[in-house]
């Protein structure tokens, strides 16, 4: 039985079919992850992996993520900042094709594209990643009632009811403001 | 390997070793690095108090957490990647109801006597609305496999500032400003569609701590106290 298991199990799965994208947005990116559920065999593995594409100028909006990630720059450039649980960036940088970076278990990482756009792959150190975000569609401020937002940060209504809505149509990719259109990488 | 080796042949009873005082309260962490016990035990044990009305920052951490509420009651909010937003009431009671308003509640009314667990680098918040103070202890579970950092407990936090000197007495666990400091302030802008300005104030260390004061209260959609005791005597022993 566990030859007939091992024998017959799907090791493969494209991460680069833009089909199969978990994030799609138009001028921003996609983003495609390989789980567990897509690829069952990573279980035995435990290991996990998302392919990343950014259009020029495009952003990989703040978020952490349940696990260590290697990530390899398969083409472009761009800006990226990984800040630790004290607040201190622990890497602000421009990051080039042929390039690995190690983004640490639940550090905070924003990423930006540069001119010609960033893609990468990462493997990550679980079957299952998940991504909590600062913005977008699922933000963790936007899940906070605003009157937390605004105790925390010893903001206005106005503003807390900006933080967590001003980008709330979007998703983990956000596509460039027209007053970002110029690269900083 | 640390755990391999240890005997547990003595122990002794320890309580917290360092107390971070805020505004709204204190967080006392006990030094694991001086405690061989715990460093075998794999957990860093904790204390939080909240005064009335006042509000632990939001944060997620590196291990797993397991709290007791020792005394008082307030609300928990718990934030899941991908759950609907905010506390959602359902008017439905038992059966299928009853499961889907679980499902879906952000806000949790905590008291006396609850357990609540945590999973690793879920962002959550705690609230005292009662009128005496809210403590619950709680242990890190630093050896728990969903923690793939370092054997150190790390809160990281989504707003606030550990008070000066603090970082000194906390020992072995590390805690400072905010993680939104570490952002550039023109990446954050652009990030969440906010002015400079507004972005940075939310990046400002105000010092004031790890629990706030709430000056007038938070009013927010939760589970009122009276349907959660109605709750507690139907579940009965």
């Amino acid at each position: 039985n566990v030859e007939e298991f091992y024998c017959s199990m799907r090791l493969r799965h494209n991460a680069d079919d833009s089909e199969d994208a978990d994030v799609y947005v138009r001028n921003g990116g996609r983003l495609n992850t390989v789980n567990r559920l897509k690829l069952p065999a990573l279980r035995s593995l435990r290991l996990g992996a998302e392919r990343g594409i950014l259009q020029p100028n495009a952003m990989f909006a703040p978020s952490w993520l349940n696990a260590h990630a290697v990530m390899y720059v398969t083409r472009g450039q761009g800006r990226i900042q990984i800040v630790q649980n004290e607040g201190r960036r622990v890497f602000d940088g421009a990051v080039k094709e042929g390039q690995f970076l190690v983004i640490p278990q639940l550090h905070a990482i924003a990423k930006q594209a540069g001119k010609d756009g960033l893609e990468w792959i990462s493997f990550t150190t679980s079957d299952s990643p998940i991504r909590s975000t600062l913005t977008g569609r699922n933000s963790v401020l936007k899940a906070m009632p605003q009157e937390v937002v605004m105790n925390a940060y010893r903001i206005n209504g106005k503003d807390a009811r900006d933080l967590r809505r001003n980008r709330e149509h979007e998703t983990i990719i956000l596509s460039p403001t027209p007053q970002h259109q110029q690269p900083r990488a | 390997q640390l755990q391999q080796s240890c005997r547990f042949d003595r122990l002794n009873a320890q309580e917290p070793t360092q107390r971070i005082t805020s505004e709204g309260g204190s967080v006392e962490l006990l030094n694991v690095e001086d405690s061989e016990q715990f460093q075998c035990a794999g957990v860093a044990p904790l204390r939080e108090t909240l005064n009335p009305n006042a509000l632990s920052l939001p944060r997620y951490t590196n291990t797993p957490t397991m709290a007791y509420v020792v005394e008082g009651e307030g609300r928990l909010g718990v934030v899941f990647p991908g759950c609907p937003e905010t506390f959602q009431s359902s008017t439905s009671r038992g059966g299928e109801g009853q499961q889907s308003q679980e499902r879906s509640q952000k806000i949790r009314r905590v008291r006396r006597g609850d357990v609540v667990a945590i999973p690793a680098g879920v962002a959550y918040w705690l609230y005292n609305d009662g009128n005496r103070r809210l403590q619950i202890v709680a242990i890190a579970d630093t050896s728990n496999h969903q923690n793939q950092l370092d054997q150190t407990y790390r809160p990281f936090y989504l707003a606030g500032s550990a008070p000066s000197g603090a970082q000194k007495a906390a020992g072995a666990t590390s805690i400072g400003d905010n993680i939104l400091q570490g952002f550039d302030t023109d990446t954050l802008a652009e990030a969440m569609g906010i002015s400079q300005d507004t972005a940075r104030r939310i990046q400002q260390n105000q010092k004031k701590g790890l629990i706030v004061k709430v000056e007038r209260g938070l009013r927010m959609p939760g589970p009122p106290s009276d349907d959660y005791e109605r709750e507690r005597e139907r579940e009965g022993n």
